[in-house]
């Protein structure tokens, strides 16, 4: 039957007495599925088949390895290769901004990154430019009472750029500031030009898209979207505590250039987890 | 001529990465490519018959034949045995005794609260009187924006302290609406991890309190493949009976409506368009079959 995760497929190879062209397509053909049913984007799934069965076609193993660890091996780096450099998050001074469609977590994320801070022994402020969501600014405040962290906004305000540059003056010299804004996606052009404004305004050093575990083939060209208009550096990958494999998520990575900084695993305040390559990967191809 | 297993395979493989392209979980896909195998396997073809096109049509007619089946039996039969279709609101309303209560479940962040709003302003515009209870205790916030629902549609709102037992809420606002013979209680929950016991046995005793005369299913149109997993775990918990599947403007195919279709058994009978109260449309499976081929 249908290979249901890449450990099975490769498990078709351990069988086999040796290594053919034939057998190498069929395997490919299930990989390609198996990082389909992991949410990867097609085309990027599509392009590293190719990558895969090229590799695999032409490449000896190393001496002492098998053809099955192989075949894992090229699979394992390919993905790598996606993921790119990870880094630390450095606890100078800086400005954070958390950006995303609907419903990802972003809120429950600056919650979590302010105490992530001030566990640090930083000073950190909280600034609510989501104007749009009902009680998107009790919501923020609630987390920031939560961990004795200022939140700056106005319930009644609607002007988000307007918020966020009383909020940057209000927290000046603090080490941190993190600004919450709505969800939104790439063809609402208003709120894509809110987007650029807000970012005109704050200036931040960090702009952060926070994406679930969920998401499927959208994932990558709104990440892309989202990056053209605003040039993100890193991104957050929420609801990892699920079942979801996060393929959307390593699309939108591989579409944007900016490497995973933490992973969400719950929605209490301190579920926030430094990301683990390895970790991710395997749990991808489960 | 005949229509032999391997073409009508070759065919089919095709027209399966633009379904999972738009988000059809795989074990949807394979379910549906079956369905037309057993249809198109062996059939006589007439010579001249452009046959890519007779078995993208055939797709395009099994998967709207899935979607717009009748639901004979939702999977608790105690609930209301018998059929319905959408749209079925006024219908089902009128046809149950009051107050009809609707109970809404979902993983996190797919839209429940905002789902509710729209279905409250929905009835309210049909002429039936509403009752909300604020059953998600737990999201910083989560009580507010309610409130902040409530008041701009006119509605009572059932809400007790955070941290509260969800169940008793759902418990007073049903207990309300009898009193004042109000016809609909719409009750919120927390958003939930399908893989979190604890939280699924929640839902499952504010399911037994409440005793729902529908479970609503609200669906995030822009998950993948796990959109399987998690609409199996909350029918196998609650019974599902009818889905919504919001976000369909964010660029998304929906192509959920299908995995969750064939994950639950249950009709997706709207879709969520937008954040404003208007944006919730009757759910047309023609609409979907156009969006995933274009
Ligand atoms: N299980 C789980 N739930 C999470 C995680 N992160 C956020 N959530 C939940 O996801 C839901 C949405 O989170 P929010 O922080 O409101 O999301 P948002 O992106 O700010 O939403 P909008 O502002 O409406 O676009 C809430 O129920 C959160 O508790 C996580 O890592 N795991
Ligand atoms: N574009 C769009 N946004 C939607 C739609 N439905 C809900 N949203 C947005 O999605 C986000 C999450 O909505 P909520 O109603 O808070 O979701 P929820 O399921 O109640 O979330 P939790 O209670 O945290 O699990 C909000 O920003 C909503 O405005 C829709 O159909 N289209
Ligand atoms: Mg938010
Ligand atoms: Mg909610």
């Amino acid at each position: 039957g249908l290979a249901s995760s890449l450990k099975d497929t490769l498990r078709k190879i351990v069988n086999a007495p040796h290594i053919d062209a034939a057998l190498i397509k069929e395997v490919v053909k299930e990989i390609q599925r198996a990082l389909l049913l992991a949410d990867i984007n097609a085309a990027l799934a599509l392009r590293l088949t190719k990558e895969i069965e090229r590799r695999a076609l032409t490449e000896k193993p190393p001496a002492g390895m098998s053809s099955r660890d192989h075949v894992v091996r090229i699979v394992y780096e390919e993905l790598v290769r996606i993921l790119g450099e990870t880094r630390e998050i450095s606890l100078k001074k800086h400005v954070i901004m958390m950006v995303g469609l609907y419903g990802q977590g972003k809120t429950t994320t600056a919650g979590k990154l302010a105490l992530y801070f001030k566990k640090r022994g930083l000073r950190v402020g909280l600034v609510a430019g989501d104007v749009h969501r009902p009680a998107a600014y009790d919501q923020l405040t609630q987390l920031g009472a939560r961990i004795g962290v200022p939140v700056h906004g106005e319930p009644g305000e609607t002007r988000a750029p307007k918020m966020v540059r009383e909020g940057m003056e209000k927290f000046d010299g603090y080490d941190i500031i993190i600004i919450d804004t709505s969800g939104r996606h790439s063809l609402e052009d208003d709120l894509v030009e809110e987007m650029k404004r807000i970012a005109n305004v704050a200036q931040p050093d960090e702009k952060f898209l926070v994406i679930d575990a969920v998401m499927g083939q959208t994932a990558g060209p709104q990440a892309r979207a989202f990056h053209e208009a605003i040039t993100l550096t890193g991104v957050i990958i929420t609801k990892m505590d699920g079942t979801a494999k996060a393929g959307g998520a390593l699309s939108a990575v591989q579409a944007t250039k900016a490497p995973v900084v933490f992973i969400g695993t719950g929605e209490h305040i301190d579920e926030l987890e430094k990301f683990n390559p390895p970790g991710f990967i395997s749990r991808l191809l489960g | 001529r005949r229509l032999s297993e391997s073409r009508v395979g070759e065919l089919l493989d095709e027209l399966e990465i633009a379904l999972l392209e738009s988000d059809v979980a795989l074990p949807a896909v394979e379910a549906i490519k079956k369905r037309v195998k057993q249809d198109l396997v062996d059939r006589k073809v007439r010579l001249g018959t452009d046959v890519p096109d007779m078995v993208e049509e055939a797709l395009k007619d099994a998967i709207t034949a899935v979607l717009a089946e009748p639901v004979v039996l939702p999977p608790k039969a105690r609930r209301h045995p018998s059929r319905f279709e959408p749209p079925f609101f006024s219908e089902f309303v009128d046809r149950h005794d009051k107050p009809v209560v609707l109970m809404f479940v979902g993983i996190n962040g797919t839209g429940k609260t905002t789902t509710i709003a729209k279905i409250g302003h929905m009835l309210m515009k049909q002429g039936y009187s509403i009752v909300i209870a604020a059953g998600d205790t737990f999201r910083a916030g989560a009580i507010q924006q309610l409130e902040k629902h409530a008041d701009q549609l006119g509605v009572k709102l059932i809400r007790h302290e955070a941290g509260s037992d969800p169940a008793s809420v759902a418990y007073d606002a049903i207990e309300h609406a009898r009193a004042r013979r109000r016809d609909v209680v719409l009750v919120d929950t927390a958003g939930r991890m399908q893989t979190d016991t604890g939280l699924m046995e929640e839902m499952s005793k504010i399911e037994r309190v409440a005793n729902p005369s529908l479970v609503i299913y609200v669906g995030d149109a822009l998950a993948g493949n796990d959109a399987v997993n998690e609409a199996m775990a909350f029918n196998r918990a609650v019974g599902v009976d009818a889905v919504v599947l919001t976000k369909v403007d964010a660029d998304a195919k929906g192509g959920a409506a299908l995995s969750i279709r064939y994950a639950t058994g249950a009709p997706v009978i709207f879709v969520g368009t937008g954040q404003e109260y208007k944006d919730l449309e009757a759910f047309s499976p023609r609409w979907m079959v156009d969006r995933i081929f274009g």
